[in-house]
């Protein structure tokens, strides 16, 4: 594995492991890099254990532990890789509300290191923007973006 | 380096222009069900590149331009502007499309191929960029990828 | 195509059309029997219009308009094939405020036909049940399940 | 026809016994994720004679049983008992599980093979049962299966 990479990895899967701590309260998550015989067969993989749980394989973590799982391992490569932007489409639709402020936070506090611009139904998540956009329909089919006021809305 | 603003014209649900400045923080993007929101995802995508039919919720080029409404007559191109900043630094990203001209890129005014494109983004450290646009419903999917596909992407971002 | 798939075929794109037109308030949806030479070609199509929008491709419907759009049909072959209870897992994840009362009213007429068990996340939906029950972990990795009495958390 | 309880032994992250009566309308199940909702789906999928890993999200049939915490010990088997009242009439469905005798089926207390379990479901008029269980995050994958598939789906029904 080229160093660069090598250490890159080092970095991400430390930052991995700490993020899934911090999401989840607790619990343990790596990265291991699989050296197989040639370049095809080796590749990364995502060992993940929810506080309290026993070790087990990524499907049978449940939807939002899935999320949360995804949203740690994106957020430490964005940070070790010096990613400036990331755009979010409902990344926490499926999370439970404590699951939820939890996440809420975490973009709150990354948005001081990197742009994040993300869609979400979910109240917690809209109440920590810096900049809250309301898109609407002006009439059937066409598309009208309005720049909602936070402190009117909070 | 941040999205300091983006605007649309003729883009999908978005007939007419449209200016939309970014906070270099946190942007929520709120609203009903079908109002736009994702198809906004799709504009920033596609001004940075992405060509994938599958990624932009397309299965022809066509769907990219406004389909018209009772109202409003449909688009005969669409236009895409996106302004980047790096702390006193500006520049432009334009991606156009016509079904006469196809889709046409611009960086700073100069018209670039697609492949051009990877340099600039490489220069404004957007390099893994698409790595960090995540789609409705693909946030459990980055942990489901094989080993393989997994390391590969990684190994872009460095 | 069989009489009896054909006339089932008929009552359900009706009901289907239907239930489209009330969860989305207007709009189209049809299904449409695809002939072709064999049987291997032929198929049943959908084709589905939301309020005030032309005709697309159903890739390009929302995610929120792709969910209802699921749910009308789901509900409609549930009718006509009278199907007696159906098990919908957060089928509501990614609806509005405004859609999900919607579905709950759906859902809670529907309960009258047919057993319906819904695992949610979302208060509306939780609202409109009979019966509802918590699943905690009772110590890490064991579930309970409590009954709640929606009297009182109502 | 209406589900009248569902028991449940030592399957998934349920150890121990559980005893669920449901309503014959609405029965929300909430709770935190994690906490265990989607295996109650998965339970009564099962039991209903479904046989396919990725739907009941497993890749052994070992992680059916109940794998134990730091204060319980893992299941040796998993048992799974389907109530079922259609007005007076009631009958029961039950699959056990353990790594010595396999998966085991009972029609009211008499041992039934898998392939005699769809025949009992027409009975109880719940041939298409499992058209009706929507795994999470599936709800708008009804939709995008191809015209040929859909078609099959639906004639099971009839
Ligand atoms: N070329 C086009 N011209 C006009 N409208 C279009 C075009 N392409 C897509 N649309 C419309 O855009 C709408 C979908 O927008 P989008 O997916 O952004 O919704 P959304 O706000 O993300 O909703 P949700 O909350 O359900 O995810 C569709 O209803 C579709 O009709
Ligand atoms: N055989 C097993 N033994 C013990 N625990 C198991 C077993 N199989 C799965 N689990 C646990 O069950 C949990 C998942 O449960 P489930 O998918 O039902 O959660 P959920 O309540 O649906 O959550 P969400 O709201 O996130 O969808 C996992 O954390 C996993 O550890
Ligand atoms: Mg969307
Ligand atoms: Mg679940």
């Amino acid at each position: 594995v080229g160093t660069l990479f090598g250490n890159a990895l080092t970095d991400i899967a430390a930052r991995f492991s700490d993020l899934f701590r911090h999401l989840l309260g607790g619990g343990e998550a790596r990265l291991e890099l699989l050296e197989g015989d040639s370049f095809w067969d080796s590749g990364v993989d995502i060992v993940a254990r929810p506080p309290g749980k026993k070790m087990q394989s990524l499907a049978q973590l449940s939807g939002g532990e899935q999320s949360l799982t995804g949203i740690s391992l994106l957020f430490a490569c964005m940070e070790v890789a010096a990613v400036p932007l990331a755009v979010l489409d409902e990344v926490d639709a499926a999370l439970d509300e404590y699951n939820l402020l939890r996440f809420a936070a975490l973009a709150r506090e990354y948005a001081t290191r990197l742009q994040l611009i993300v869609m979400t139904h979910r109240r917690a998540t809209m109440e920590r923007a810096d900049v809250l956009y309301g898109v609407t329909m002006s009439e059937p089919g066409l598309s009208q973006v309005v720049g909602i006021n936070l402190e009117d809305w909070r | 380096m941040y999205i300091e603003r983006l605007r649309l014209k003729g883009f999908k649900s978005f007939g007419g222009s449209h200016d939309l400045p970014f906070s270099p923080g946190m942007t929520a993007v709120v609203g009903p069900n079908g109002s736009g929101k994702s198809n906004i995802l799709d504009a920033l995508a596609w001004v940075l590149g992405e060509g994938s039919p599958m990624k932009l919720r397309i299965s022809r080029q066509q769907e990219l331009l406004f389909q018209g409404t009772a109202a409003s007559s449909a688009a005969k191109e669409c236009d895409v502007i996106l302004t980047l900043r790096d702390s006193d630094r500006v520049s432009t990203i334009r991606r156009t499309f016509s079904p006469d001209t196809g889709s046409v890129l611009f960086h700073d005014g100069q018209k670039i191929r697609l492949q051009d494109l990877d340099e600039v983004k490489r220069m404004l450290r957007l390099g893994g960029e698409t790595f960090a646009f995540i789609g409705q419903g693909e946030v459990a999917e980055t942990i489901r990828q094989r080993p393989l596909q997994r390391r590969m992407r990684l190994e872009v971002l460095f």
